[in-house]
Formats: C-alpha cells, sequence, structure tokens
C-alpha cells in the first residue's frame, strides 16, 4: 500500500525525559513495522518535549493497526495550512 | 507599521506608557511559526539589546545560505525549519528551481519577515515603499526577541504541514519562548480542537496549559460569517482592520474633476491621456469591459488609459487588468470594484488604481458624454489621520465559529490591512527592503507584539488573563471615537463578530482591573461540553479525566465574552472574575441587553478586598422574540470609577433549534 504520512498524537508526554518519549515512540513503530531499521525510516518526527506523538510515514492498514495500541489518541493524516 | 503604534496610542515618543514601562519587551521572546527570515534585514538590528535571556534553550540552525553562528545575533536568538513533514506529503519533489526556497531558516516568501518586524522589529528610520507610508517602523515589542521557526514552504504561496506545525510547538515549548504567533490558516470546514489535524490546535493546547500565549490569524475568507478559524478557545484569534491611513491616487478627468482612487502607485504622473471603456455592440456591450477577460476587439487601447469593472473579490482581477492593458500598449487602468482593502503595486510600476462601483460609474458616464475623454492618473499619495475612517477589513474571516458557536470568534480586532514592514528580496512587492501587506496575516502579529508587552508586565499571568485584559478593554469605535464599520456588501457597523471585544487597545490591556481567568480545568470544561469523550480528553491533557454528568453547558466557560448560539426561552450562565487592580474595589454591573433579550446580573456589585479576589456571578438571559431570529448585541461591563471590564454579549433565539433559514 501507498505510505502517507500520519500523525500519531498520544496527548500529554508520560516521561520528563525526552530520550525516553522518543525511546517509546520508536518500540511503537517497531512493533507494527517489524523491525527497528523499519521504524527509523518510517519515522519523521518524534514530538517529545511540549506533548508525546509522532509523525511517521505509514499505510491505511498500518495506521489502523496502531491506532489500536495503548496510549494512541489519534492516527490521522497530516494536511496543509495556507499563510494568511 | 509605520502608523500602527501612532494609531493604537502607543508611541514611542510618550515617555510614560507601556512601551516604555516594559522596556519595549527587552527579554520577551516571541516565537513565530512562518516562511523563515531574511536575517540581513535591518529591523533585525540588535543595537542597544542586552544578552540572550539565560533561559533560552534553543538556537540557530545552519542551512541554505544560512548561517546559525553569524546570521543570528542578540534580536534574531533561534531560527530552525522544519520541512520532513512537507517533504514526506509532497507528491512532487519539492523543486527549488521552479519554487525558490532555502533549505534553511532564510526567508524567501517574505511572509515571515514581515510578521516578524511587525511583532519585534528594531527601530528603523525613515522606512518606506517607494516613498509611501513613509516613517519609522518598528515592532509592537521593538526589544522583545525572535525566534523563528519556519513552517512554511514556497509551493508557491506558502503551504505548511501539520506534522512540521506540531514539531515546532514541541520544540518551541522546549526552547523557553514566551509566547506564540502564527499567521496561518486552515480550510472550511474546521476539525474539532482535538483532533491533530488541526496541528495548531493541538500544539496550542500544550503551550497555552504550559503558559505560553498562542496568538493566531483568524484568516481570510471574509466578510462571510461563520468563516473564521483558530476557533479553540485556549487560542487569541485575531481579525484584521484597516489604519487611518489610505494612499489616494488622483485620478484627474478632462471635465476637471478629480476622483481619489486607491493604489500603491511610486512612479511618475501620467499626464492628460485618452481615457476608453472597451465596450461590445450588441446583447451584452459590458462584457468587452470585465477586468479580468478585457477585451480590445472595438478599441485600442495604445497610450491610453483603460477602464474595467469586476466583480472579482480577489486581487488577480487587477493584476488580470494591468497585464492585458499593458500588453495592449495601453498606459494605466482604472478598476471599478466594491472595496477588499486589499491593495498592492502591479508589476513593472505600471498606474493599476481601484475605485468603487459607484466612482466607477461616474467615470463610465463621462466616457460617454464626451467626445474625446481624457485622465490623467498622478502618484500616490499616503493620507494619515482624519478622514480616513477605520473598517474590519473586507477578508478578515467572521465569526460565529463553525465549530463552537458559544465560544466568541474572532476574539479581538488589530490594524492588518497595508502594514509596512521588511520583507526579502523576492518579494515582488518589495522596494528598499519593505514591502506593504494585508491580510489577518498582518494583524496577529502585531497582538503579538502587545501580549509581548504584557508578558512583560505581568510575567504571572496565564494566557487566558492576557486573553481576558485584551477583549475587555477593547475600543468599540477607532482610538479616535469614530465608529469602526465592517467592510462588506453593503458596509455596516462592526460587532462581535466582525472584531470580537473590539479594537485593541494596549494601554488599557494594562490594566484591565478584572480578568476572566482560565486554567487547564477550564478547557476541560469545555471539551467536556463539546461532548468529548472522556478518553480523549484524559489522552489531551495527560490525566484521568470523567466528565461530570450531565454534561457541563459551554455558556459557563469562564469567557470573557457571552454568546448563546440557541436561546429558546431563557438561561442562566456563571461567570467568575479575578481582581488584578486596588485591593479594595467595587464593581456595579451596567448592562446594555441586546434587542429583545432581558439580561439580570446577580449580584450586581462586586466589593473585593484583601480576602475576595475572585467572585463568581450569574446571568440569566432570556428572550421575547418568538421567532427564530440572527444574532442581537449587547454588552455586560463591571465599573469601578476607573475601569470598565466590558464583555460582548451575542443572542441568537432559536425557537426552532437546529434548524437553517434558508427560506
Amino acid at each position: 500500500g501507498k505510505s502517507n504520512v500520519h500523525i500519531i498524537y498520544m496527548g500529554e508526554r508520560q516521561s520528563k525525559d525526552p530520550e525516553c518519549v522518543t525511546e517509546s515512540h520508536h518500540e511503537m513503530l517497531e512493533l507494527i513495522l517489524g523491525s527497528k531499521e523499519a521504524a527509523f525510516k518510517s519515522m519523521v518526527y518524534s514530538y517529545r518535549h511540549g506533548f508525546s506523538g509522532f509523525a511517521a510515514r505509514l499505510t491505511e492498514s498500518q495506521a489502523q493497526k496502531i491506532a489500536g495500541l495503548p496510549g494512541v489518541v489519534h492516527v490521522l493524516e497530516n494536511r496543509f495550512h495556507a499563510l494568511q | 507599521t509605520t502608523r500602527t503604534w501612532d494609531y493604537l496610542h502607543l508611541s514611542s515618543h510618550f515617555p510614560t506608557n507601556l512601551l516604555h514601562e516594559t522596556n519595549m519587551g527587552d527579554g520577551i521572546i516571541i516565537g513565530l511559526l512562518d516562511t523563515g527570515v531574511w536575517p540581513e534585514s535591518v529591523v533585525f538590528n540588535d543595537e542597544g539589546l542586552g544578552p540572550i535571556p539565560a533561559r533560552w534553550k534553543g538556537h540557530c540552525q545552519s542551512g541554505q545560505l544560512f548561517n546559525g553562528t553569524t546570521d543570528c545575533n542578540r534580536k534574531l536568538i533561534g531560527a530552525k525549519f522544519f520541512i520532513d513533514g512537507f517533504l514526506a506529503e509532497n507528491i512532487q519533489p519539492f523543486n527549488t528551481t521552479d519554487n525558490p526556497d532555502f533549505m534553511s531558516p532564510r526567508d524567501n516568501i517574505g511572509h515571515g519577515t514581515h510578521t516578524s518586524t511587525i511583532a519585534a522589529g528594531s527601530f528603523v528610520a525613515n522606512a518606506s515603499y517607494k516613498g509611501l507610508a513613509i516613517g519609522t517602523l518598528r515592532g509592537g515589542a521593538p526589544k522583545a526577541r525572535i525566534a523563528m521557526y519556519k513552517v512554511c514552504w514556497n509551493v508557491p504561496m506558502g503551504m505548511c504541514s501539520s506534522a512540521d506545525i506540531l514539531k515546532a510547538f514541541d520544540e518551541a515549548i522546549h526552547d523557553g519562548v514566551d509566547l506564540l504567533s502564527l499567521s496561518l490558516g486552515t480550510q472550511i470546514p474546521l476539525f474539532a480542537e482535538v483532533d491533530e489535524r488541526d496541528g495548531i490546535s493541538v500544539g496550542s493546547f500544550h503551550a497555552v496549559t504550559k503558559g505560553i500565549p498562542v496568538i493566531c490569524a483568524a484568516a481570510n475568507d471574509g466578510p462571510a460569517a461563520q468563516t473564521v478559524h483558530n476557533t479553540a478557545p485556549w487560542i487569541l484569534t485575531v481579525a484584521a482592520t484597516t489604519l487611518d491611513r489610505s494612499l489616494p491616487t488622483p485620478i484627474t478627468l478632462g471635465n476637471n474633476k478629480t476622483i481619489l482612487g486607491q493604489a500603491m502607485y511610486g512612479g511618475k504622473e501620467v499626464g492628460f491621456t485618452d481615457l476608453v471603456y472597451p465596450e461590445n455592440p450588441g446583447l451584452r456591450p459590458a462584457l468587452a469591459g470585465v477586468c479580468e477577460s478585457l477585451s480590445f476587439n472595438n478599441t485600442s487601447p495604445v497610450g491610453k488609459v483603460v477602464l474595467c469593472f469586476t466583480a472579482v473579490i480577489r486581487r488577480s482581477a487587477v493584476t488580470a487588468a494591468a497585464s492585458a492593458v499593458r500588453a495592449a500598449g495601453g498606459v494605466g487602468v482604472i478598476v471599478a470594484r466594491n472595496p477588499v482593502d486589499v491593495l498592492g503595486p502591479c508589476a513593472n510600476d505600471f498606474p493599476c488604481v481601484v475605485v468603487d462601483y459607484e466612482l466607477g460609474t461616474q467615470i463610465l458616464f463621462y466616457i460617454r458624454s464626451t467626445r474625446s475623454p481624457i485622465v490623467k492618473i498622478s502618484p500616490s499619495q499616503t493620507l494619515t489621520g482624519k478622514p480616513v475612517a477605520t473598517k474590519v477589513a473586507t477578508f478578515s474571516s467572521r465569526g460565529p465559529s463553525s465549530i463552537s458557536p458559544a465560544i466568541l470568534k474572532p476574539d479581538i480586532a488589530a490594524p492588518g490591512v497595508s502594514i509596512l514592514a521588511a520583507s526579502s528580496p523576492a518579494d515582488p512587492f518589495m522596494d528598499g527592503g519593505f514591502a506593504l501587506h494585508s491580510g489577518t496575516s498582518m494583524a496577529a502579529p502585531v497582538v503579538s507584539g502587545i501580549v509581548a508587552l504584557l508578558k512583560s508586565l505581568h510575567p504571572t499571568w496565564s494566557p487566558a488573563a492576557i486573553r481576558s485584559a485584551i477583549v475587555t478593554t477593547a475600543w468599540k469605535t477607532d482610538p479616535f471615537g469614530e465608529p469602526i464599520f465592517a467592510e462588506g456588501s453593503p458596509r455596516k457597523l462592526a460587532n462581535p463578530f466582525d472584531y470580537g471585544g473590539g479594537l485593541i487597545n494596549p494601554h488599557k490591556a494594562a490594566e484591565p482591573g478584572l480578568i476572566y481567568d482560565m486554567d487547564t480545568q477550564d478547557y476541560i470544561l469545555y471539551m467536556c461540553s463539546a461532548g468529548y469523550n472522556d478518553s480523549s480528553i484524559s489522552q489531551l491533557v495527560g490525566d484521568v479525566i470523567v466528565c461530570p454528568n450531565p454534561k457541563p453547558s459551554v455558556l459557563d466557560v469562564n469567557l470573557p465574552s457571552i454568546t448563546i448560539p440557541d436561546l429558546k426561552t431563557s438561561v442562566t450562565l456563571t461567570r467568575t472574575v479575578t481582581n488584578v487592580g486596588r485591593v479594595n474595589s467595587v464593581y456595579r454591573a451596567v448592562v446594555e441587553p441586546p434587542f429583545g433579550v432581558t439580561v439580570r446580573v446577580t449580584p450586581n456589585v462586586l466589593v473585593f478586598n484583601s480576602t475576595a479576589t475572585k467572585i463568581s456571578f450569574k446571568v440569566a438571559v432570556s428572550t421575547r422574540h418568538k421567532v427564530n431570529t440572527g444574532y442581537y448585541f449587547g454588552s455586560l461591563s463591571w465599573i469601578d470609577g476607573v475601569h470598565v471590564v466590558s464583555s460582548p454579549i451575542s443572542v441568537r433565539t432559536q425557537i426552532l433549534q437546529f434548524y437553517t433559514d434558508d427560506n
């Protein structure tokens, strides 16, 4: 399937250590994609300071799977904003 | 900005005002999510600025034609770029040859340079666009520091992905910005506040709950109702007004009558020359004179000035007419249209002057009544002060909010029309480093500059307290007491859906007397009332949240405004005010009820002392209307003899609810 950027939003971060937060994002992605390499390749951003979540390139079915994991509030597609 | 701050009574010439009381915002860090910065611009000079605040954790990121070490200074203290979300999503590879941009915080479009100048640019004397709007240019908080988070890319008008915006929020919160300014919008229909597809509302929630005010443009989809963007109750949403400045451009007809059009024409006078209006014989004679599709079948415009008419709101009609006339050998164009408050120069200094339909029709009648009509076009002038009126700009998006009509949006208005600020060299409207631009993009950083000053004056105030101070003290007239109109068809007196609390009044906002404060609990109350489920809210706030049953009323959210979109008979709502003025104060309620609506406040006297600093009151609202009405407007003001703490009231009677009245 075609991959698009999805934002996996997990709300307020559960750890104060940003490294731990990012590590948990990679682990979650690895669980769905099957390998560390695939997880690193897919990851676009780890949101780890102001809140928790990440952006990753995922197919629709991968996005649906990750949406079912604990701690995930929403998984939705990226969209665009414009200057005003 | 050569007029903005004097107009808002925030002149640097007065030694005792908010600007000086706050040392011009020194020490405050304004983060902007935008198109980057042109660091060589003189507005980023750091003369007279002290060291970078020690708490600052951000930095300047190097990239294409941007050296993070040398391009930043004590004014521009942060500059990062975020493109991974954009690149990962962009189906076509981002071709910087076709769409020039820099893989760095450097600004190609000029928009981010413009907005950051408005918020916090340093003083620059004798700035102008081709001699127009000349004066001293500066930001609202000229000693505040700027941190640019470049999230928008030139494809070709500036697009910004949610993934990049969220990362910028994430980093800005970490870096230690004091406030965030966003001149971005999405598209109608909007996404819910807990839906991260609206990266701005989610990112801003986390910023605001950490004490960082987020100021956003209301968007440029006006003058239709329900077009306002960035409507989350934790965001300060900004509409755009005009200044008391215009750029009249004399059009002298052969009968010696002079009509003042509007233009940004800095070229030479076009002496008396032939004036034509393209008309065809047949059933639709005026078709040839439509600006966006001019045709010269029966008239040659060589060496002539052409008059045309358009119903198109976008500026494209003016630019299309100018290029058609120029290509056909014409020497100028007069465009008759409804006022839209967006001026721009035409390419190659070609004279293109706009007039309204009334004046355009007068010019047409002159053409039709004369065998050899002629016209002279003089360069634009800058007219400041009376008799130029303040209007809410046509393009400024209007409330009510389409997501939550009980939350008044926009919150406030600020000047956003023909604002002179720095831009980048690739900006086609730039001259000598400066450009005049219009949009709610320009209004938002005006408010951001003022919020920087307020943060400096009241460092412990929450974002909601600052918003309340701004909304409840705003001018309902222009700064000189004249009414504010809302541009549209027809022009009408402005109401809260045009300008929220009104036009921002910085001095009054500094000492509001009372504030309607809010914290995370209030935002949770809002989300419960909006019907968001417990688990979404719990994740958003990072705590277990169980919404009360029955659901709280959205009308009880402690906003500095009262908006009732569906009043059937009567309703009672609650507000709580906090005294931030003299400890021992007595405030009395003064109500101006909306037409056909009764408003009762209990208690109607609030007595504050050292122990009573926060008091709740109830507002009972009932309608006498027997049919579904539109909105009627009024106000509730708390007055202590010194302060007037005024909340706009908007009430719509809905006897038949959930009903579109489109008959």
